[in-house]
């Protein structure tokens, strides 16, 4: 399982969150406009969080992430 | 197997409980409004709770959860 | 396989019943109203039941529970 | 595989027949009208019977289980 | 697999054959009219034979047994 | 895998022919017309034969048998 | 994986042939007008081969064997 | 995986080549004209090769072998 | 996975290329006009060649081969 | 799983992170205008990041990288 | 998984990168226009990259490689 994140502005935060009894923030990958990312769930991550103005493509639809 | 959250105001709450004979809270997700959360099931956790205004994606429907 | 129960009304139970010999409720998730929750078939859960006025997302179909 | 059956009047029963050489009744639940319950084939249950006015998904289709 | 037998009269009989070098019956299940059965192919069980009135669903197609 | 015969005349047998290297028959089971059977293919059995007219629900579509 | 065989004619064979090194008829097995047989490819069986008229369900499609 | 050959003259030859680092003939069954054969890929066969005219029924779709 | 090679010259060639390390032609083919060959990715295979014309199933789509 | 990139401008980054408890850079391919490459999520590859102007095949849809 | 490259022009690469922490060409094999190649991912190929003129099938859809 893999998610695809393409940053429609500067600064998107791609987050990634322990695998485990613990839940925290283990890496932050920022992205600039235009730029893509594509990112599997993992023996590390079982759970993200993306911040900022994003267009996400899951096997569940597509979704945009919006900044404030 | 992962289910999207999207908060549609501040201040939702995405739950984890807990897997095995005993079910509790683990961890509360807070998110901001426009924020998007992916969360697999896990072997920490065997069953969610979303509380606030948001957009869920699952893989039997899209439903939204609402605050009071 | 998980379900996906919205309470459409406060005071919503969704109860958990021991997978095995027996069979008993080991858990009863209280909802209030617009609160989503899903929750997996697990190795201490292989029935599950709800009560009260709710909104249930299953591979089968989707069907709402009512209160008397 | 699990079923989802909704009692369409009180006093439905939902009863579990055990798996192996012997078949007998090891669980027999009582639904109220409008209660909604998810059951699995499992280690201990490998036929079900359902008594009294039910709707019934199944994965082979929707039928109607009706009393007497 | 699993099929689901809805009876369409009383005395309906959902017989289970048993599996390995020898075929007899093992169990066979009355039900009454209206009455819901859902059985499964077991360790037990690798033939079925149903007799009297009924409602049949397979995931090969839906068929009505006939009593003479 | 299994197969659904139903028989619509007294006297269809269903044949099952012995898995390995000899092929003999190791089971015939007759039906009377209206009933109706459910048959694995199984560690005993890797071949049936119908005899008389019967209609043979199989996953490669349905087919009649047909008596002399 | 499994094939069916209508006979249209009387006379019909389905022919097994060894699976291994070697390739030889292991079985043969005639059928009479209108008699259906299915088969599976197994352990000792990796080839079949008809001759006579009949009709032939695969998962590829269907076929009719046709005989001089 | 198996593929369906039936001869549309008669000479109709279904090769099988040899799986390993070698590859050769190890066996050609003749067809009569309307003769139908099924043939897997096996552990000893990872190639065939056809040759005479034959309507030939795969997974990836039908096609006719000519003879010269 | 298979796929087909049907020659629509004389001298097509099928080459299969060594799997591991190293890669270089462990066999070619040679087909006739009108010769259907069915070949497997193996453990000796995980690259093949096609010269000449020839038409070519694959689970991707059909393709021609064209000779210079 | 993988996925398809075509570098529509020259200088496209396909960028791979490394899988673990560690999310680092563990390689960068550079293509040039029209060429494309076809990349595996890995042991050793959970992450990928594509910088520059391209168009990116994945499971979940196309999507377009595009340089600042 | 394979890929399905058909050369458009003479001197077509395809281009095998090896799988592991180190990421380097290890073969690249040259068409000639009109040759068709299909190639798998492998325990040593992870990653291909496809120079100069060509239709390449993948399962992703179809996509054409450019010379400069
Ligand atoms: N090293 C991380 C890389 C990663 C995968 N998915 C992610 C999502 C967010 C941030 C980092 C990641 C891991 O293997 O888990
Ligand atoms: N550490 C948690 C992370 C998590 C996954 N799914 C969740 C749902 C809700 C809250 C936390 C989570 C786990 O692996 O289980
Ligand atoms: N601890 C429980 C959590 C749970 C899963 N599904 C449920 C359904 C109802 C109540 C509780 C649950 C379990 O792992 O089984
Ligand atoms: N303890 C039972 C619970 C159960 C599952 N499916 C059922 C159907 C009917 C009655 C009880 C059940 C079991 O694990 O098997
Ligand atoms: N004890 C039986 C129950 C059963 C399953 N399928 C059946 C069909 C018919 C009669 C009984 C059954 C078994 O496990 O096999
Ligand atoms: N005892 C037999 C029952 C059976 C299964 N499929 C059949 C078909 C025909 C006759 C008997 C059977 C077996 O397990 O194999
Ligand atoms: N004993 C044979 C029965 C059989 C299966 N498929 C066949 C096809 C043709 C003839 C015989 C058979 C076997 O197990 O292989
Ligand atoms: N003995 C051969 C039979 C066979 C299977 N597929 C074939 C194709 C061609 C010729 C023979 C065969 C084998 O098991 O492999
Ligand atoms: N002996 C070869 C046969 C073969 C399979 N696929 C091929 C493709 C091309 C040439 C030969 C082959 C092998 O098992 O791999
Ligand atoms: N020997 C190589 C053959 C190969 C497969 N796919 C490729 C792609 C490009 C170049 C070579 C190859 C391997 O098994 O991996
Ligand atoms: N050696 C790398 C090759 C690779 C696969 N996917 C990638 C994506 C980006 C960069 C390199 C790669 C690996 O096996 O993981």
């Amino acid at each position: 399982d893999y998610v695809v994140v393409k940053a429609l502005e500067n600064g998107v935060s791609v987050i990634g969150l322990t695998r485990g009894e613990e839940t925290k923030f283990h890496h932050t990958e920022k992205l600039d406009k235009g730029e893509v990312m594509l990112v599997q769930f993992t023996q590390n991550t079982s759970a993200m969080k993306i911040r900022g103005k994003a267009q996400i493509l899951t096997k569940l639809g597509e979704i945009m992430s919006e900044s404030e």
